[in-house]
């Protein structure tokens, strides 16, 4: 693995462990969005089903599956226990997160029918992940934009996942040209897709709280 | 091809 990998996939680890611990230790939800959070279990279920046809690749690449699996239901889990625990702040939240996700779960769907690696379930199942990974932070941006203001964890959180995103491009990029690996069209194109989103995101941080004021997205 | 395609990325 080189070194681009590592710390994307660090960084990836680190998004989850920072929303995972916060909510777990202060109970605080706020600015978190549950849609986006029930869009990556299935981002991570529906691409890592190669776990089942037992396909070895490594140790880490299948604790690190297993984890992301565990972790994002677990996230969710926590998330619906707030309906309980904290009613005052999962009725907001619910009622901020108002982005309909049929579309991107829609969107996914038919990208994934027409453009796979080969036209089996698990390809496709694949395919369809990569493209809902692309979009499925839409929820959380939205969200953050009707608020116009962002919590520091929802902050650190989206960071963290955007440096990840970022990462996976020079990846990629080492893969090709120094390990001579095959160039995987599919990952790159959402890849990039889903790095701009976040850069998006990250300019119009940047202009907004950087420079004074609250965040709103376009 | 007939080969699956390895992901060994996450």
């Amino acid at each position: 693995m080189n070194p681009f990998r590592i710390a994307a996939d660090l960084s990836h680890l680190a998004s989850i462990l920072i929303l995972l611990r916060t909510i777990q230790t202060t109970n605080c939800i706020d600015g978190v969005s549950l849609k986006t959070q029930v869009l990556y279990v299935l981002v991570f279920v529906s691409r890592y089903l190669d776990l089942l046809t037992l396909h070895w690749i490594s140790l880490y690449n299948t604790l690190m599956k297993v984890f992301f699996i565990s972790s994002s239901i677990y996230i969710v889990v926590l998330l619906q226990r707030a309906k309980v625990s904290n009613a005052v702040a999962y009725k907001e939240m619910i009622l901020k997160d108002s982005f309909k996700i049929g579309y991107l779960l829609g969107g996914s769907a038919v990208l994934a029918l027409l453009f796979n690696e080969r036209f089996t379930f698990i390809d496709v199942a694949w395919s369809f992940s990569v493209w809902l990974e692309s979009i499925a932070i839409l929820p959380q941006l939205f969200m953050l934009s009707k608020s116009g203001k962002a919590q520091s964890l929802t902050i650190h959180y989206i960071f963290a996942l955007g440096l990840y995103r970022a990462l996976y491009i020079p990846n990629w990029i080492w893969r090709w040209l120094v390990e001579n690996k095959n160039f995987q069209k599919l990952a790159f194109v959402t890849g990039v897709i889903q790095t701009l989103l976040y850069s998006d995101f990250f300019y119009i941080y940047y202009k907004k709280v950087i420079k004074g004021g609250g965040v709103s997205l376009p | 091809s007939n080969t699956a395609p390895v992901h060994d990325e996450l």
